[in-house]
């Protein structure tokens, strides 16, 4: 049985760059994996973006030290196919039962499509926004599974002006994107855009009832000494029966050290 | 200091919210900006098991009991806070992000976070044409008590006020804005240390996600109590 929980997916990551990769996400999740960094593919910054990986692997010199992000080309040269990536893993599941598997993706920058064991998935558009696909029905059976997540840079990556100048020609605003991408009077252009898996991969084993989203709130009455705490949260039944739950909520307070109080 | 179990039927594939009775507390520990007192923390989880399978899912998180109020003060125009009831100073920081490549690292906020709360500042403003800054920068700013003003993606420059003037009307998707900003508000809701969502810097977002904005942030009359008795 599969501990309840989640687990973040933050290494063993390989990238490449999706114009040297003749093979579909359909192949490189079934039959022919990459088996490790060796050209076209290399170690991947996982949560990162796609520039983090390049100077890593020393693809492209450090854009933060003197003029080198000169040397860097910049994605309204390049296009966006350039800065367009595969990120490659594997993960080990084994579900019992009636537990669920979640593959969750807290920010991607900008879009991507996801291959686990050949099946497809799209992570629509928006780089400040949370993916949760239920991936149960398409694990391994034999608990070892590969992971491909093609990731595109934002739709409008715009263009710098030879002045410069805050945010560039500005059309990055016409994404829902982190707009210093394009510079400011404080930082250089960033030449991917922050394109990426830039926040946290996790798996999540859950039983039938997930719970999604709790929020906590706190009301205060007598001069802050009758407090109340509110809690509301979002259950999902997985199953095809219904789940007689008993939900229960604990708070404790941490004394001084390492003593709780419940 | 509190156990509350309550049973309750989900049908298949469904999804419900539930609302469990208010908990009671008298005089908790309350959480305090950085100068004002302690950032008391407490551990909240909420977990549910299902009859014939057992423990289902489980969720925690470090709260802090504290009320955030502020206002726009006629006399200066400017906007006056207080914390638990007590008008608070503001010294504060602008920030940007962590790294220009999104190495983001917990290590790395907690040392950037700790230096503002040594620096004596009790307030960080994530600046708009940066990040919604994540769990992680959240919680380290519940520890060491730095209030936190979170920008949306809108920014003077970019958004109608730059030179060229670009973008008056923001960004060209804003149903995909707003799904973004309501999934961030999910995301970074339950933390201590947010203070204040702001929706641009320099700059009022367009009039419909303005008001959307404004109309899924105000606090639900429910709490709208005064402190009093």
């Amino acid at each position: 049985m599969a501990e309840i929980g989640k687990t973040k997916l933050d290494s063993g990551w390989l990238a490449a760059r999706s114009t040297d990769v003749e093979l579909t996400g359909t192949q490189l999740t079934t039959t022919h994996p990459p088996t490790g960094p060796t050209a076209p593919w290399m170690e991947a910054v996982v949560p990162g973006t796609v520039l983090a990986t390049l100077v890593k692997n020393k693809k492209v010199p450090d854009p933060f030290y003197g003029l080198q992000n000169e040397a860097i080309l910049d994605i309204a040269i390049s296009g966006r196919e350039y800065y367009t990536f595969w990120f490659f893993t594997t993960f080990q599941c084994k579900l019992t039962g009636n537990q669920h598997l979640d593959l969750n993706f807290r920010g991607i920058n900008y879009s991507a499509e996801v291959y686990l064991n050949g099946h497809k998935m799209v992570l629509p558009k928006g780089m400040f926004r949370r993916h949760s696909l239920d991936v149960t029905d398409i694990l391994h059976p034999d608990g070892q599974n590969l992971l491909a997540v093609l990731v595109h840079p934002p739709d409008h990556p715009g263009s710098i002006p030879p002045k410069g100048g805050q945010g560039g020609d500005h059309e990055i605003g016409k994404d829902v994107a982190t707009q210093y991408v394009e510079g400011w009077d404080w930082i250089i252009p960033i030449r991917d855009r922050n394109t990426g898996i830039w926040d946290e991969v996790s798996v999540s084993v859950t039983g039938p009832v997930k719970i999604i989203d709790p929020h906590l709130v706190s009301s205060f009455f007598d001069n802050y000494k009758r407090v109340y705490l509110h809690a509301t949260t979002e259950l999902e039944n997985k199953s095809s029966s219904v789940a007689e739950c008993s939900l229960n909520i604990q708070v404790s307070t941490e004394l001084e050290g390492n003593v709780c109080l419940i | 200091e509190q156990l509350q179990t309550q049973h309750l039927s989900i049908s298949p594939r469904a999804r419900v919210q539930y609302t469990f009775p208010q908990l009671f507390f008298y005089k908790p520990n309350l959480w305090w900006p950085n100068g004002m007192g302690k950032q008391a923390l407490h551990h909240v989880t909420i977990s549910v098991e299902v009859k014939e399978h057992g423990e289902s899912d489980q969720w925690t998180h470090l709260f802090g009991f504290r009320k955030i109020e502020s206002h726009i003060d006629n006399a200066t125009d400017g906007r006056l806070f207080k914390i638990n009831g007590q008008p608070i100073f503001i010294r504060g920081g602008n920030w940007i992000l962590s790294d220009g490549l999104l190495r983001l690292s917990a290590k790395r906020y907690r040392t950037d976070i700790k230096f503002h709360a040594d620096m004596n500042f009790n307030m960080i403003r994530c600046w708009g044409g940066g990040l919604a800054e994540r769990p992680e920068f959240y919680h380290y700013c519940d520890m060491y008590g730095l209030l936190v003003w979170q920008e949306f993606w809108i920014t003077g420059d970019v958004d109608g006020r730059g030179d060229p003037v670009s973008n008056p009307d923001g960004p060209l998707d804003h149903d995909l804005f707003m799904l973004c900003a309501r999934d961030t508000v999910k995301l970074l809701r339950n933390h201590a240390s947010l203070a204040l969502w702001v929706g641009g810097n320099e700059q009022v977002p367009p009039k419909d996600i303005n008001e959307a904005l404004k109309n899924d942030l105000q606090l639900h009359p429910y709490f709208e109590t005064p402190s009093e008795t």
